[in-house]
């Protein structure tokens, strides 16, 4: 469903040349499974951003479905990003001034949910990740770890089939995690797509396929 | 050097009552190591803040050197917090415009360095965290894992004897982990007095004393 063919991507900072992804290729199917792992900057995030539609390679071709990432109007990005699928960043990105609760219903603002519908959704993946007695506390008001299980919650709202996890349980107890990775498991056996970024081997090894980077490149597939 | 204690950390929010801390108390010496852990939420980060002198209880008493911490003005305060302990945070507070050798440098302005001796120091301290390479990136062309060992560096610029790290290794792959946990290893020989939120085992059991929180109490001291 996702074919990655000679990805690069390339910033310039003054006369230095830091190649974040060089020459890339990956190739994603439908219910894949697949831990990310590689040292500290190897481009795994930069990685992640490109899949997710939300930054562009400088150098090769992302096809979605079969389609150009490049020919696609806004509103058909909007509807991947939105829909299809669900992003727990490495930072959170939690809106700072909405509770738990109201950073949870963001991405399903745009879909066609009513209000009550909305709200029982966000409730119900705040109380999968053990969250309920904390919908009312805003980022500032919660620990690291609830943070990222806000960002877990909201990442799954929208029940999309792609799921991005960029070091999900980097800020988690071990006991935590595993209620994390134990609902992973589960979202996979019900047909979904997952991409996991960790540094953990006990994370890493029960996805089923299994990606190394080092310095922008991939050394490890398979 | 430390004495927290019967130190309460209490939050009303509506009429919602939130103890992150309740009845605390520890006594913290010279040269210790020591981990702490504990489930996401159960008051570590809260407990790390009041230590570093970045937080107030809402009851208890906090001796700093058998000084009583409510009683001193804010240049004793300011001279605890920026030269005698170095903090490296969760969520690596980095100031968004300054590049990574001008993050580093912050808490060395308030010292008697000149430019240039500053520049060496915080350059230094950055090729400790394998980062000579990055000196010129702001956090945002950074990854997870450069950006929490500049936040690493910036905690040891200024040489404090106590060291609190709120889980320093939590974005970084196994390698990057360890060489900071030995250079840990050296600071604790060299006679500096550290305290590590971890929820890695691996972590923690480098630790010379271990301290387990739970639900705002300490349950573990040993
Ligand atoms: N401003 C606040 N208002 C209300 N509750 C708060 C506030 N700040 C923190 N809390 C609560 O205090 C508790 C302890 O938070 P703390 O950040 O110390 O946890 P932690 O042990 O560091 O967790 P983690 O491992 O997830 O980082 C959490 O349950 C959190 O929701
Ligand atoms: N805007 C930018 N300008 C310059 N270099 C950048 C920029 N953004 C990222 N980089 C560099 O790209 C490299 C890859 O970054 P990336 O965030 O993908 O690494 P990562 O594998 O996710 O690392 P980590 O495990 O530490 O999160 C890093 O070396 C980083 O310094
Ligand atoms: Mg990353
Ligand atoms: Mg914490």
């Amino acid at each position: 469903i996702i074919a990655i063919d000679s990805i690069s991507k390339i910033y310039h900072l003054g006369d230095n040349v830091v190649k974040a992804l060089d020459d890339v290729s990956i190739s994603i199917y439908e219910n894949d499974f697949i831990s990310i792992m590689g040292p500290s900057g190897s481009g795994k995030s930069t990685l992640m951003n490109i899949i997710g539609c939300l930054d562009v390679p400088t150098k090769g071709v992302y096809k979605f479905s079969n389609e150009l990432i490049s020919e696609m109007n806004d509103s058909q990005l909007a509807n991947i990003r939105n829909e299809k699928i669900g992003f727990v960043f490495q930072t959170f990105n939690l809106l700072p001034k909405l509770t738990s609760l109201q950073n949870v219903e963001v991405p399903l603002i745009y879909s066609p949910l009513g209000r009550t519908e909305r709200l029982q959704r966000a409730e119900e993946a705040l109380r999968i990740v053990g969250l309920s007695d904390r919908m009312a506390h805003k980022p500032s008001e919660l620990s690291g770890g609830q943070r990222q299980r806000v960002a877990i919650a909201r990442a799954l709202a929208n029940k999309p089939s792609i799921i991005l996890a960029d070091e999900p349980t980097g800020n988690l107890d071990s006991k935590s995690g595993v209620e994390i990775l134990n609902f992973f498991d589960e979202l996979h056996k019900a047909g979904n797509t997952l991409i996991i970024v960790t540094h953990e081997e006990s994370v890493a090894k029960r996805a089923k396929r299994r990606v190394e980077l080092f310095d922008g490149k991939i050394v490890v597939d398979e």
